[in-house]
């Protein structure tokens, strides 16, 4: 049994809506080292994706690392991500479990 | 000390 291995799950987000339609709280130097969601929006991108949950704790955007991002560095990470046009859809490295990997 | 406000910072998208 031991204690549960923390796992991380890799979720596409296709932009298939005008917004990504999640709400993060935390960043470095609070008490969420790691962007958490709290909210996800009816009829938004992440809800129709079906895969992204409250209170899963977000580790890479894209690739890029959450760790050590202030929430105003963190949340520009994830605007700009949406935002590009480079790409059709958004890469999520997220964990169910609040540790930081 | 209470924790700083900007603690409870939430960004929506």
């Amino acid at each position: 049994p031991g204690l549960l291995e923390p796992t991380s799950t890799l979720v596409r987000v296709a932009k298939s809506a005008s917004t990504l339609g999640i709400a993060i709280e935390g960043g470095a130097n609070t008490r969420q080292p790691l962007p958490r969601i709290v909210t996800i929006q009816r009829g938004g991108s992440a809800h129709n994706c079906g895969q992204l949950k409250v209170g899963q704790v977000i580790l890479e955007v894209n690739g890029a690392t959450m760790r050590g991002r202030e929430h105003r560095d963190a949340a520009r990470l994830i605007a700009e991500a949406f935002k590009t046009k480079e790409r059709d859809h958004v890469d999520f490295l997220v964990t169910e479990f609040n540790v930081a990997l | 000390s209470p924790p700083k406000d900007y603690e409870d910072e939430v960004t929506f998208f």
